[in-house]
């Protein structure tokens, strides 16, 4: 009987609540799955990424990618408006996503956003942070630990390099964007507390 | 519940989409 799901990666908030459980999620899948074939194809072009080992690679990627969507998607929280948009196009205010019951993870994920946006990266820089935010990820499942430590210290160098040759005189932006990758972990583990409440069967 | 990113079938899609260019590779 649950009324809501209040997540921009559906196409909409509201369930309706005579579909079945599948019907549900087979809605949400269809804006979920291509998101998530995205995050795989970005990290398909990560130089190195698929020089890991396959399991490495799924492992990394099933760990890191409510992350690189975080970042993909910040641009849906619109802070001047207080509005979240969702994949399927409609927009709710805050105070209506609060009445469905969303909380501490609906401020936290604006506050990162704003904070994520007001940094002004141009393009290439946010592509190389999300490639930076997806080798960063938690590596409880991996393999080959040195494997995945170079490759996100290869990245974090080419960030800085990028970074400092864009905006010479604002050597804060880099630090910004390296103290983000702990914010995007407890976004992580906030989110994975509300997915233990959901379960598809 | 151990693994909540389970919860989605995440891992499903996930090896599907790399193993897209394999079986590309393959063919």
């Amino acid at each position: 009987n649950r009324m809501y799901l209040v997540c921009p990666m559906n196409t909409s908030a509201h369930v309706d609540p005579q579909k079945s459980g599948h019907e549900v999620w087979e809605e949400f899948s269809q804006s979920f799955t291509p998101a998530v074939r995205e995050v795989v194809e970005f990290a398909k072009k990560i130089p190195g990424f698929r020089d890991l080992s396959q399991p490495d690679q799924v492992s990394l990627l099933k760990a890191g990618t409510f992350e690189v969507l975080v970042v993909r998607f910040a641009s849906l929280f619109d802070v001047k408006d207080r509005t979240v948009t969702f994949l399927g196009g409609k927009k709710y205010s805050v105070d209506a996503l609060r009445a469905m019951g969303a909380g501490d993870l609906l401020n936290s994920m604006f506050d990162f956003s704003e904070k994520l946006i007001n940094l002004g990266l141009s393009e290439e820089e946010m592509s190389l942070f999300t490639a930076v935010v997806l080798v960063s990820a938690d590596r409880s499942g991996i393999e080959n630990v040195n494997s995945v430590e170079a490759l996100q210290e290869t990245l974090i160098r080419a960030l800085r390099s990028l970074i400092t040759k864009n905006h010479p005189n604002e050597s804060a932006i880099f630090t910004k964007l390296l103290l983000k990758l702990p914010d995007l972990r407890s976004l992580n583990n906030m989110h994975s507390e509300q997915l233990l409440a959901f379960k598809v069967h | 519940f151990s693994d909540p990113a389970s919860n989605l079938g995440l891992e499903d899609i996930i090896r599907k989409a790399l193993m897209g260019n394999l079986e590309e590779r393959q063919e």
